[in-house]
């Protein structure tokens, strides 16, 4: 189950976003392949959330955890129509 | 919508709602099932130029054309898919549309019911026929698919909130939720936070999970939280017993009446071989055993119209579905495939009580259309979810309700009524229930006032929605919850029913920044991450030397969560306690002075309030008044509650406020 990736929102602190990026979807971009090459970022989000979602296995989402300027890894959750 | 807006009082309150262009500036965005743009609801006459603010998108897929599909009503249209598909894998477009087309229904029920065009000779196969038209028919629509076959995922509704607020949406309408957990972890109170900081009201369905306590979903105070109730419109279908006895139910059917002599009538636990036949589940059902008859099915698990279905399939002549305790005398009506009547539990006991009293009982169905001015109304749907808010008890929720029972608004071209593969039939419009359809009356509402009142922030239209809305009938009695048939709680209806002609005037408001939420996360002791991740654009740490209270938060409620003190015996002692609320009201009428009045009422024990100042005196409009609510009560046993109501009138406005008691 470790090894099974699934979708996570990545929450990150803007403010902190290294001087040698010059846009913070890079820096976020960045923050993704420094726990895994393959993972896929499905949505950047600058408005209402500042982050990424992305696919990762849950070992990579713990990694990513730890990562400089990362607030959150919350994982994706499901809704239902009312 | 033939009904709701004359039963919200719209017809008689046009000069409040000028359907101006201020209404045309509004857009309301609605994060749902996608939309069926032919629908007339999306008709644009009489629509000037888009907005000058508007950004958004009507993208382009195989079934979408955007020269066909957007025009001056649809502004927009887009689809959310990535977190669906990365989790559940590529979209099967043979089984539903890879675009922001609705194959649902759903998406389109809640975005006519906001914002739908006037459309004169609507219905539902003849029932609740009327002009339909959404809660604001001059506002526009942009819809964001981001619910799929297989649900709805955070990922893709925080990237729709994301686009909807840069579009340059004003109100989102989420007629959806997750269960309760800590704002910081939930997208769709992160995206609204954040949506509303940027000026958008978001109003979210209070979820159908009713009447257990507790069971509310979308619970952060920065969202409006919608319930249900009913309209005064009924679709009777009386069943009628072999021994003369009649018993009235609702049904929507519309096919070949039965005969009108009774027929063999049977309960479905006796026509199978499955412990649990009574509940019409597929392939329980013995067909010889239900041939040609009536078939009693009970309610629970699987769905009311593939009940209908099952029985139809075993080749049943008509299906008489009964509640049990779960439903009450809920009545919620449905399209069936057969002739087919849903009952109250009351009902259903006795007809259950008939049919297993001998093997030759008989019984018919007759269909009696649609019935207007239905009393009392509205009662609170049993579905509805209730409080106390799970995540922070100190605020109430939902914080009202509006109508959620027999909606008919319009519907997709690729499902039938009852969204059955079987059901070949299709339809302009659909008469559905739920919370879904209660929060886009809100939403629509929630575009009326912004129109009316460009500059009102959120939480200002929130609190005139709330302040104005009644708790009782014309006659004095209380709105009755139709779960318990007593008078509804606080838990159940928050401030109470909306009522949009007073709304848009509602004399003081309780208005709320986004740095008044930022102390409440204090009060709360969010860590500063957690803080970060609902609030990302600040840069904020709470004050250690200050005090913070989620009491302090200027809601336009009051919860007041009692702590039961216990003796060394673990008794209750006979100890009071008093918990201190301040609040902040802006005046947004004329000069005037208010006088608070507060009613309470507790089982077991008496509550004082204080009200400090009890008189507050406005000398213009703007201007802004503080006082203290003080609330002594005695030490009772955990789980005991009670309701009371705080009220500021200066003799023409009633700015009322829910109180709701617990201990626990």
């Amino acid at each position: 189950a470790a090894a099974v990736p699934t979708s996570y929102i990545i929450h990150m602190a803007k403010s902190q976003m290294p001087a040698r990026f010059a846009e913070h979807s890079h820096w976020y971009d960045a923050s993704l392949r420094s726990v895994s090459d393959s993972a896929e970022l499905l949505y950047t989000y600058d408005t209402v959330a500042h982050g990424f979602s992305a696919k990762l296995t849950p070992a990579e989402a713990r990694a990513l955890s730890r990562q400089h300027g990362v607030v959150a890894v919350l994982p994706d959750i499901r809704y239902e129509l009312h | 919508t033939t009904r709701t807006p004359e039963f919200l009082g719209l017809d008689r309150s046009a000069a409040l709602f000028p359907q101006s262009d201020n209404a045309a500036d509004i857009v309301v965005g609605v994060l749902d099932t996608g939309v069926w743009p032919e629908r007339k609801s999306f008709d644009d006459t009489g629509f000037g130029a888009i907005p000058a603010g508007w950004n958004g998108q009507c993208v382009a897929a195989k079934d979408f054309d955007p020269a066909k599909a957007c025009n001056r009503k649809l502004i927009g249209a887009r689809f959310f898919s990535k977190g669906y598909e990365s989790r559940l894998g590529p979209i099967d477009e043979n089984r539903e549309s890879r675009s922001p087309r609705d194959g649902d229904g759903h998406g389109t029920h809640t975005s006519t019911t906001a914002t739908g065009s006037a459309v004169p000779d609507a219905s539902l196969l003849g029932y609740a026929s009327g002009t339909a038209r959404g809660m604001s028919p001059r506002a526009r629509v942009a819809v964001y698919k981001v619910c799929w076959m297989g649900g709805c995922f955070s990922s893709d509704i925080l990237a729709a909130i994301n686009a909807a607020v840069d579009d340059g949406c004003h109100i989102l309408s989420l007629s959806l939720g997750g269960g309760a957990t800590e704002y910081f972890r939930d997208s769709v109170a992160i995206g609204a936070f954040n949506a509303m900081e940027r000026g958008v009201v978001v109003s979210c369905s209070a979820g159908n999970a009713g009447p257990g306590v507790a069971t509310l979903s979308n619970l952060a105070p920065w969202i409006t939280t919608v319930g249900a109730g009913t309209l005064d419109r009924d679709f009777p279908a009386y069943v009628v017993l072999g021994n003369g006895k009649n018993y009235t139910g609702v049904s929507l059917y519309s096919g070949k009446p039965l005969p009108s002599t009774p027929i063999p009538f049977v309960f479905a636990g006796n026509a199978t071989n499955s412990t649990i036949g009574n509940l019409c589940m597929p392939g329980t059902l013995l067909p010889e055993k239900v041939a040609g008859k009536i078939v009693l099915c009970e309610r629970g698990i699987n769905p009311r119209v593939q009940k209908g279905m099952v029985v139809k399939d075993a080749g049943g002549a008509g299906m008489v579905l009964a509640n049990t305790a779960a439903n009450g005398e809920e009545l919620v009506a449905d399209s069936h495939l057969l002739p087919a009547t849903l009952v109250g539990e009351k009902a259903g006991n006795e007809i259950k009580t008939y049919v297993l009293s001998g093997p030759d009982t008989t019984a018919t169905i007759v269909f009696g259309g649609t019935k207007i001015g239905v009393q009392p109304s509205p009662v609170v749907a049993a579905f509805s979810s209730r409080g106390p808010n799970a995540v922070t008890p100190e605020i109430l929720k939902p914080d009202l309700i509006a109508p959620g029972v027999n909606i008919l608004a319009g519907w997709t071209g690729t499902a039938g009524p009852t969204g059955l593969p079987a059901d070949t039939r299709r339809v302009e419009f659909n008469i559905i229930s739920g919370t879904s359809m209660s929060c886009p009356h809100v939403s629509g509402l929630a575009a009326l006032l912004k129109g009316v009142h460009p500059d009102w922030s959120p939480a200002a239209i929130k609190s005139a929605l709330m302040t104005s809305a009644y708790i009782d009938y014309p006659n004095g009695n209380s709105i009755l919850d139709v779960a318990t048939g007593l008078a509804a709680t606080p838990f159940d209806i928050g401030a109470g029913h909306v009522d949009p002609p007073k709304a848009v005037d509602p004399g003081l408001v309780y208005d709320l920044t986004a740095d008044d939420y930022l102390d409440f996360f204090c009060a709360l002791n969010y860590t500063p991450p957690q803080i970060a991740t609902i609030a990302p654009g600040r840069n904020f740490t709470c004050d250690s030397k200050k005090s913070y209270a989620v009491s302090k938060l200027n809601y336009p409620s009051f919860s007041v969560p009692f702590a039961t003190a216990t003796g060394s015996a673990g008794d209750s002692t006979a100890t009071t306690t008093t918990l201190t609320y301040e609040r902040t009201v802006t005046n947004v009428g004329s000069p005037a002075t208010y006088k608070a009045t507060t009613t309470a009422k507790v089982d077991g024990g008496e509550i004082k309030i204080t009200v400090d100042p009890a008189v507050l005196e406005f000398t213009e409009t703007g201007a802004k008044k503080s006082y203290t609510v003080k609330f002594t009560a005695p030490s009772l046993p955990s789980g005991s509650s009670g309701s009371g109501r705080l009220v500021w009138s200066d003799g023409k406005h009633i700015v009322g406020s829910p109180i709701a008691f617990t201990w626990t």
